[in-house]
């Protein structure tokens, strides 16, 4: 077809498959204040996987990660089934780094809020390679960047 | 664990929370 995709950025929409690892839900605000700095979040995941509330290695079930100016939504790999929708204006911050355990694995941390703002959860995902992680970063920015330029 | 590159993306409504 003659349609042309992906130039026009307000349709930016993307596909990643990514394992989920779990999900730290409904943390008070003052304790969502104290995970701002990246590496505070980065030690607080590796506190939940050492207390054994977050897995080391997520489970070998593959997902589809969409990202788009809607927000992020993760569905099965045949996507008959929506299994975690995170509206744009309720993602706080993503995070990605090397989960360190020497496979060029890339750990990605979702933070949310709820409408109220009053606490938040964060999602973990294990992404298969750096470059992958960097690319959701990147779509997601531009969803920021699209959402923010049609508020004004 | 030793962490390496970090990137991080932010919401611009959230800038600072």
């Amino acid at each position: 077809s003659t349609k042309s995709s992906g130039n026009n950025s307000s349709e930016t929409c993307a596909e990643f498959r990514v394992k989920y690892v779990g999900a730290i839900e409904k943390l008070q605000f003052d304790m969502s204040k104290m995970l701002q700095e990246p590496l505070d979040l980065i030690n607080f995941i590796d506190a939940a996987q050492q207390d054994g509330k977050l897995p080391f290695v997520p489970g070998d079930k593959e997902m589809i990660l969409f990202v788009s100016k809607h927000g992020v939504k993760v569905a099965s790999l045949d996507q008959c089934d929506v299994l975690h929708r995170h509206p744009l204006y309720l993602i706080v911050r993503m995070l990605c780094y090397d989960d360190g355990l020497g496979a060029g694995k890339n750990l990605l941390a979702l933070k949310t809020t709820d409408p109220e703002q009053e606490g938040c959860t964060i999602w973990v995902y294990q992404c298969s390679s750096s470059e992958q992680a960097q690319s959701i970063c990147k779509v997601l920015s531009a969803s920021f960047d699209c959402a923010l330029a049609s508020d004004k | 664990i030793y962490k390496s590159a970090v990137t991080t993306v932010v919401n611009p409504k959230y800038e600072g929370k």
